[in-house]
């Protein structure tokens, strides 16, 4: 689980304060999928990087798994994020003098996974991502749609129980989108784990069983809905 | 007027060749607003970057204007992409050590137009958009969305008469997209700019008179439309 407690997050910018989140609690339960929408600039990769203890807020809580983040170490932290948390960023933040396959296999360097079992289960998501092909590619020599696909492998790495990703799907055709919502369907389904994802599409937000809807830094309403 | 003839783009890698286009002709006419759609890894990027000369093709034409930007001087070509094209990228390139006015002010310093001048173009730029109150901000002081419309109004620094946008809105909200899109729309309908837009969103796509549909690398179809 991932619980915010009236989370506030002000960038000092000189004398002007930018409230990005203006107190937002929040509970996604284990095997949650959750969607977070809002118009641009509402807080969400914020809030998104706050869940996953990225950033600290500047007033509030997260706890993860009961724990609140706050009271680690760097190093439990660090710890904590690569055994149980898989991102997909907004802008990938992908290596760029790194391929596709060392990429992906980077997070398994900090859970001691042996080098030839990074390359295998690497192989294994680019595959699932439809990038076997791709593998020797730097992030410069794919496209953009691929170098997110590459993102998504990544976050899957370590087999997280809870995956954050923002706008996942942005640079994706909705075939392409699809499938890849499609694939973290069946990881949520199947294998439990917590999703909470970032959209602005509604044939994203429509496959999840509750959305947020942020604005102006607050969660204005939620919708739970059967899918 | 842009005009494609049997355009190529192979990249080498290593003894991999990859096909990113494979013979593409297209002309876009003068006022034109085009839309150009297709799954990852098609070739859209590539041929955005071709047809408005920031890269070369590895064989056939391109013309702006009637002129064969391969016979032009590294000079005559870069004095003509500041003058006719705006370009707004799939991932943005703004400058980070600079903040969002003297982003959108840059493209005026390589058409001779004074600080004071440039300055107040940006402003009002940015005010289009809807980001005065962020002009301090630099990029990594802005949302995902927020970027992207610094990007725009990059864009169309120089006024120019023909804008390449790689996927202007896909880190934007339905409602701002929507107000993006409105703002190109008057561009060309007022002012005659020839607009061609990369995009993956049917709700972008369907204002658009004209759509060219990528598929490996060759123009799969095309559809013209009264809108
Ligand atoms: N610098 C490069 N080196 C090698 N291959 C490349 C390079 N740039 C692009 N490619 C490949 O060329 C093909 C077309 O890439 P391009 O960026 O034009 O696609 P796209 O249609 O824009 O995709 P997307 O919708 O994902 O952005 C892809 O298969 C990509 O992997
Ligand atoms: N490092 C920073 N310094 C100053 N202001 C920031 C910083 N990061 C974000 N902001 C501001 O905080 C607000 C929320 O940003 P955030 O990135 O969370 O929005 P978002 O909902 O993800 O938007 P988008 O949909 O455009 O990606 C915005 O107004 C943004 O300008
Ligand atoms: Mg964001
Ligand atoms: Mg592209």
């Amino acid at each position: 689980t991932v619980v915010t407690e009236n989370l506030t997050k002000v960038y000092r910018m000189g004398k002007v304060n930018v409230e990005a989140l203006r107190g937002v609690d929040l509970r996604v339960r284990k095997g949650e999928l959750m969607a977070v929408v809002g118009p641009s600039g509402s807080g969400k990769s914020t809030l998104l990087n706050l869940m996953g203890a990225l950033d600290k807020p500047t007033t509030g809580r997260v706890f993860i798994d009961g724990v609140d983040v706050g009271k680690l170490s760097d190093f439990e932290l660090a710890d904590l994020r690569a055994r149980k948390i898989g991102f997909v960023f907004q802008f990938f933040n992908l290596i760029h003098r790194m391929n596709a396959l060392r990429n992906v296999a980077l997070p398994m360097v900090f859970t001691g996974v042996s080098r030839r079992e990074r390359e295998e289960r690497a192989m294994k998501l680019l595959e699932l991502v439809g990038l076997r092909d791709k593998w020797r590619h730097r992030p410069s020599e794919l496209s953009g749609g691929e170098q997110q696909r590459v993102a998504v492998a990544r976050a899957l790495a370590n087999n997280p129980s809870i995956i954050l990703a923002d706008e996942p799907t942005g640079n994706l055709d909705t075939k392409t989108g699809e499938e890849i919502i499609g694939m973290l369907l069946k990881l949520n389904k199947g294998m439990g784990q917590t999703i909470v994802i970032v959209t602005h599409e509604k044939h994203v937000s429509d496959v999840c069983e509750r959305i947020v809807y942020l604005r102006d830094g607050l969660v204005e309403r939620e919708v739970v809905r059967k899918t």
